[in-house]
């Protein structure tokens, strides 16, 4: 339990709100 | 055997203690799942922000968007009445959240929102600043801390260009507002305590 926020799910949430950005960065 | 969560991105601090641990936790993340997205969608406004690697903007939302959501949601904590409005827009005192477990995070945040509501800050103020507590040169996990810093310098310079311009008479604000950026690191490693106790013990 070292990571609070990848325990929380944050990282998953933040990975998938960006999606839009990311993918539009990698074209 | 918790049956209270006192976290105001709940729609409410009591727990069903039917409910299993897991499906707890669940309940709780589809309630600050959208605030989580806001910050998110915050973030990519920043200018610059989005010219940052893939893995320093999801390091940077990691580390800081607790911080974040602490300041934009100041108005839930209402200093006078000395209360706590949550998600489904139902108040409690202090006193009603102190028996159901809570402790010095609460009064840190009190703390924390009576300090920044102090300096009358601008909506344009308050997202400027707000700016600089997300992109911080000195988050764990960064790959391009000179790229971060660069950011978080240039917006630095806006925060104080806009506190100069506004309030020519009262610069020590852009101090005072710096000074805050420690307190919100210190609710933050108040609140992962609070969020390791809660995941070993739900």
């Amino acid at each position: 339990f070292s990571d609070p926020a990848s325990n929380l799910g944050l990282e998953d949430i933040i990975r998938k709100a960006l999606m839009g950005n990311m993918e539009e960065k990698q074209e | 055997n918790r049956m209270h969560l006192v976290c105001p991105m709940n729609t409410s601090p009591y727990v069903d203690p039917q409910k299993s641990g897991h499906s707890i936790w669940e309940e709780f993340s589809m309630s600050f799942t959208p605030a989580v997205r806001e910050v998110v969608e915050f973030a990519k406004r920043i200018p610059g922000f989005k010219d940052l690697s893939q893995h320093d903007q999801v390091s940077l939302l990691k580390a800081g968007t607790f911080e974040v959501l602490v300041v934009r949601f100041t108005s839930l904590f209402d200093v006078k009445e000395r209360t706590v409005t949550f998600l489904s827009g139902r108040k409690y005192s202090v006193e009603v959240l102190r028996s159901m477990g809570a402790g010095d995070l609460l009064n840190s945040m009190f703390d924390f929102t009576e300090k920044l509501q102090a300096l009358n800050l601008s909506e344009e103020e308050m997202s400027l600043f707000t700016a600089v507590v997300l992109v911080s040169a000195d988050r764990s996990g960064l790959e391009n801390v000179n790229s971060v810093e660069a950011l978080q310098e240039t917006l630095i310079r806006a925060l104080r260009s806009l506190i100069t311009k506004n309030h020519p008479n009262e610069i020590a604000i852009f101090t005072k507002l710096l000074l805050k950026l420690p307190d919100l690191r210190s609710l933050n490693n108040m609140h992962s305590e609070q969020l390791l106790a809660f995941k070993v013990h739900p």
